[in-house]
């Protein structure tokens, strides 16, 4: 299984 | 100019013995409203909220926002010399590179000042969208990192579904499999005993155990635990600090390639 990253789910603000 | 006076100094060692490992460096935001960190490990998998507000410590003033950009681990050394009663007070200006810690001991005989240097980190600030989850799962936090410490040996991820019965945990590995099935226990003489399950519609979702096993650090600052879950959403594993706050830590799930 691959691990997803945070990146995609929070946005820089 | 920014002072805070905590009761018990051992709150805020405990909380950074919880989250160093995961975060090195980390900025903490100072401002009226209390002090805030977010910071994601540097896989980008994993990412530690803590909210402490300025309404539970006994002091707190801080004249504009601020922001105090520190190294976890120093600041963790400094920590582990407050006496276990000992009050904690924090000050720090922006003319100087440094925050100090004041270290009082309950009769007031003994006075410890310890200061750290502080360190400009580029980080980012991420919004967290305030979402609805699938289904919300409350434990007590003892039993939780049980069910993580105990899987870990068992295997590297596990599997977590929650149906409008039970919440289940399950993990494989080379030696074999294990799944630990939690029913709600509402029945319980304290409140932070009892098992909730809040479901809107059933979840199955896997994550790396080796961060929960790193999350369940945190369970000396909280009896219960909430574990906050929607299809192919990072994982919310909450611990609330009594009259404070709370350290919330979140985890991106595994996904089939």
């Amino acid at each position: 299984m691959g691990q997803k990253s945070l990146d995609s789910f929070f946005k820089s603000v | 100019m920014f002072e805070a006076q905590m009761a018990q100094a051992a709150l805020l060692k405990q909380i950074i013995e919880s989250i160093r490992e995961l975060i090195t460096e980390a900025t903490f935001e100072v401002s009226g409203t209390g002090m805030m960190l977010q910071a994601m490990d540097s896989s980008h998998v994993s990412l530690v909220a803590l909210n402490l507000r300025s309404d539970g410590f006994q002091l707190f003033r801080a004249d504009r926002p601020f922001s105090m950009g520190m190294n976890l681990n120093h600041m963790a050394k400094m920590l582990k010399c407050a006496g276990k009663d000992d009050t904690l007070t924090m000050r720090a200006d922006e003319a100087n590179d440094l925050v100090t810690f004041l270290f009082e001991s309950p009769g007031n005989e003994r006075l410890a000042e310890f200061e750290l240097k502080l360190m400009d980190i580029t980080s980012e600030n991420l919004g967290i969208p305030d979402a609805e989850y699938s289904a919300t799962v409350s434990m007590p936090s003892a039993e939780f990192q049980r069910i993580v410490k105990d899987l870990g040996s068992i295997g590297d991820t596990v599997e977590i579904t929650v149906t409008k019965d039970d919440v289940r945990f399950a993990a494989s590995g080379d030696i074999g499999n294990a799944t630990i099935k939690c029913r709600q226990l509402l029945d319980t003489e304290k409140p932070e005993d009892r098992t909730l399950i809040e479901m809107v519609e059933p979840v199955n979702l896997t994550f790396a155990l080796r961060y929960l096993i790193n999350f369940s650090k945190a369970t000396s600052l909280a009896p219960s635990v909430t574990i906050k879950l929607s299809t192919e959403m990072p994982v919310v594993v909450e611990y609330k600090l009594s009259d404070i706050g709370y350290v919330r830590f979140y985890l991106a799930p595994k996904i089939e390639d």
